[in-house]
Formats: structure tokens, C-alpha cells, sequence
């Protein structure tokens, strides 16, 4: 463990606690993509699928438990809970994520570690999880003005996949036998396309002006 | 041969 991954595993956590906040707290989750959250959610279970077989740390199992909960939760919390659901831009998050889940598995079918069932299913983990905020972003551009706590979970989403890579960077100068390139450039595309994103925000946090995204 | 290697992030 380095202080980027657990930083970057802070943030990560810190965008789940936003969103649940937002959700619970304004009992809304208008201007929340559902397709990206479904995305996430298998992103999850593709990914913990040796939750049970291979014990690296509590930390680990915590947080693994905690993020395979929380995806969950939200996506449950947006389909059925009667309140929530009728805030959901059902017409906005049209994004068909279907594509992104097929071109994922079929990338990782062909780029794995080894082809095994465990490892085709964490690069197909890796693979959607770089893609699965399109639906979000998509969604924030359609929608106009971003509400704050909104505009913070991207953020926070955001930013704990940059500290991974630079997790990456220093398990590379440091560790011998360290290589993570389906992970390395699967993260680099990830927060590439929070690029636009990231700029907006920061105008909009240095003007003090409501976060707007251009359509 | 390198170890088989587990992946230990999450």
C-alpha cells in the first residue's frame, strides 16, 4: 500500500459517500445517471469475484464489501425506492450502455492476463469501468446546471483513478516484477475522459459560478 | 518465473 492508492481509495470512497448523501439527503437523484451506477455495479462484481478465495487484507475486504454494498444499494435505491425513483432523468440517460458492456467483454476476452474465467472477468472489470461514466457525463451535458453535490461525486470519481496512476507509476520505480498494463492504460483512457469535465469544474469553482457543462 | 500474480488493489 502507498499513499497514492490510499488516497486514491479515499476518494474513491469519499464519491460513494456524496452520492449517498445526495440521494438520501435531497430523497432525489435527478441529474444521476442510473446506466452509469448499473455499470458500476457489475464493475464490482466482475471484479470481487475472489472476495472469497483470495484474502490480501482486511482493508481490502472491507472496502471491496463496502463498494459491492454501495453500487447495490444505489441502483436498487433508483429503481425501486418509490420517493427516488421519480427524480430519475429517465429521459435524459438515454445512453446505450449495452454497447459499452459488450465492447468491454469482448475487448477482454482478447486482452486478459490469462484466459481464465477470473481474469477475463477482472479486465472486463477494468475495461468497463474506464467507460462506464459516458452515461454520466452524457447525461450532465443534457441536463444544464449541475447541482453541487452532483458535480462533486464526478469530481471525486474523477480524481481516484489520477492517483491510481500515480499509484502505478511509483509501484514501477519501486517494486521489481511490477507491471499493470491492462489496469495502466485502461485508468489513463478513465481519466482522460473527465478531461472537459475537470476544466468546467475548475472554472467553475474559480469563478464561484454554477458548474455548467457546454451540450 | 514470476509469481503467479493476485491482483492487490482494489
Amino acid at each position: 500500500m502507498n499513499i497514492f492508492r490510499f488516497a486514491g481509495d479515499m476518494m474513491h470512497l469519499t464519491s460513494i459517500l456524496v452520492l449517498l448523501l445526495k440521494i438520501y439527503a435531497t430523497k432525489s437523484c435527478s441529474g444521476i445517471s442510473l446506466k452509469t451506477q448499473e455499470l458500476y455495479a457489475l464493475v464490482f462484481l466482475a471484479r470481487y469475484l475472489d472476495l472469497f478465495t483470495d484474502f490480501i487484507s482486511v482493508y481490502n475486504t472491507i472496502m471491496k464489501l463496502v463498494f459491492i454494498v454501495s453500487s447495490t444499494a444505489i441502483v436498487w435505491c433508483m429503481k425501486r425506492d418509490r420517493v427516488v425513483r421519480r427524480s430519475y432523468d429517465k429521459q435524459l440517460d438515454t445512453f446505450r450502455h449495452y454497447f459499452l458492456l459488450a465492447a468491454s467483454f469482448a475487448l477482454a476476452l482478447l486482452v486478459n492476463e490469462k484466459f481464465t474465467f477470473q481474469e477475463i472477468f477482472w479486465a472486463f472489470s477494468i475495461y468497463l469501468e474506464a467507460v462506464a461514466i459516458l452515461p454520466q457525463l452524457v447525461l450532465l451535458q443534457r441536463s444544464g446546471n449541475v447541482d453541487n453535490l452532483t458535480g462533486q461525486y464526478v469530481f471525486f470519481l474523477g480524481a481516484y483513478r489520477a492517483f491510481y496512476i500515480l499509484n502505478w507509476i511509483y509501484r514501477y520505480f519501486t517494486e521489481t516484477h511490477f507491471s499493470r498494463w491492462i489496469a495502466c492504460i485502461s485508468g489513463l483512457v478513465q481519466t482522460a475522459l473527465y478531461a472537459d469535465f475537470f476544466y468546467y469544474y475548475y472554472i467553475s469553482w474559480k469563478n464561484n459560478t454554477k458548474l455548467k457543462l457546454p451540450a | 518465473e514470476p509469481e503467479p500474480k493476485i491482483h492487490d488493489e482494489l
